[in-house]
């Protein structure tokens, strides 16, 4: 609606939005086998879903953004003098397992469950 | 040296990456990026890339495996089948709880006979050296296919046979031969009854048996200290070898089944497959979606 996203609503609307893209959150990250050359010895999966995590860790931070006592202590001296510290980095908090079919360097079939694989959550840490 | 793990342009873009970080040999740029191909082998738990056979074939109890691991999250893929296998499912709650590695062996083809042995007893020994030494085995079973026989078998028992698995604990000494001519006979082997169950050689399936113990053995003691298993057939009634084409109800040795391809022998064949965990957190337990 024309109107309505040139009123001052509609702007403050995607200011909103914009922020709330740029905050710590986990996107998309497809990592498919293909590309890397991999496929001559994993047979399954053709790839999987291992997601990444972006975004400032802004003030003041929300509950969903897993903060460390360590990143609001961080938060406040960088509030306090941000050229002696950075804010709290938006990294990985739960992370899971991915199951894997492959052929190891014997050719002998395997079947294993590797750890920390696929970004779960995300937060300020 | 590359492992080769990472593909051509990807490696030129890490050495670029890599360039901010030293000074400007390429020696030093290569052993950066060699490093992070070693990390990623040592993910892996490989010493180099894998280079398979182009028509390499993945025995189908691996990919029901992976697909019972998979429950409710398995998504159907080309490279997996899409059938089940009569008498397979994954390891027991228990087993697959404390383990996160299933590994499959196939055995030695020409270790399947040794001088004096029974026509109805083959040997199978599986080379498990090549395990990491880092997993330790939780549980092992054997695999045996069996295919529905139909023969002429008009009153008592005679589709019933016996299967005995025994673990070859000692191998005669090579001059055998010599030593046991006294009495016209080679000495055997010492062997140790591990299993024993009956069949109907009516029914096609896989049998299971849990050759843990002895596993765990052949991991902890050299190669040559493996001297495998022995699997008899004895029909169940008369207690002798089977005759005809129940001989070939199970599926033990490449010789006796010409109408199977080779291609096909691969998914038959005896198999050992081996339960292990390398001490990272993960397990093989069915993956369940939680509801709502």
């Amino acid at each position: 609606n024309r109107d309505s996203s040139n009123s001052s609503s509609g702007r403050k609307n995607r200011r909103k939005k914009r922020k709330r893209r740029n905050v710590c959150q986990r996107h998309d990250l497809y990592v498919d086998f293909a590309e890397v050359d991999w496929t001559t010895w994993i047979v399954a999966p053709p790839g999987y879903d291992a997601y990444y995590c972006q975004g400032q860790c802004p003030f003041p931070m929300s509950d969903h953004l897993n903060a460390t006592n360590h990143a609001i202590v961080q938060t406040l001296v960088n509030a306090a003098n941000s050229a002696l510290t950075p804010k709290p980095c938006c990294v990985p908090t739960e992370l899971g397992g991915v199951p894997m079919l492959y052929l190891d360097d014997k050719s002998k079939v395997v079947l294993k469950n590797y750890p920390e694989m696929t970004v779960q959550a995300c937060g300020c840490r | 040296v590359s492992s080769g793990l990472v593909p051509k342009v990807g490696r030129n873009n890490l050495i670029r990456q890599a360039a901010k970080y030293t000074s400007d040999t390429r020696e030093e740029e290569d052993a950066i990026v060699n490093e992070y191909e070693k990390s990623l082998l040592n993910m892996f738990g490989l010493k180099r890339r894998p280079t398979p056979e182009k028509d390499f074939q993945v025995p189908r109890i691996m990919q029901h495996l992976y697909k019972a691991h998979m429950g409710d999250y398995y998504e159907p893929e080309p490279k997996i089948v899409t059938s089940w296998e009569t008498g397979f499912d994954l390891p027991h709650e228990d087993i697959a709880s404390r383990v996160n590695t299933a590994r499959s062996y196939h055995h030695e083809d020409n270790e399947e006979h040794y001088p004096g042995m029974p026509s109805n007893h083959i040997r199978l020994r599986f080379d498990i050296s090549t395990m990491p030494s880092e997993e330790v085995i939780g549980a092992a079973e054997l695999l045996l296919h069996r295919e529905a026989v139909w023969h002429h078998v008009t009153s008592g028992q005679g589709h019933m046979h016996r299967l005995n698995i025994y673990e070859i604990v000692k191998m005669p000494p090579d001059d055998g031969g010599r030593a046991g001519s006294r009495f016209g006979s080679r000495p055997q082997p010492i062997t140790r009854l591990l299993d024993t169950r009956l069949i109907d050689t009516r029914n096609t399936t896989w049998e299971r048996f849990d050759v843990s113990p002895a596993t765990l053995l052949w991991s902890r003691v050299a190669h040559k200290e493996n001297h495998g298993l022995v699997v008899e057939v004895v029909q169940e009634d008369e207690q002798i070898p089977p005759q005809g084409d129940a001989e070939r109800h199970v599926r033990l040795k490449r010789d006796m089944h010409h109408d199977v391809s080779d291609r096909e022998w691969v998914h038959l064949r005896p198999m050992l497959l081996t339960y292990s965990h390398d001490g990272k957190d993960t397990s093989l337990r069915r993956r369940k979606r939680s509801s709502r």
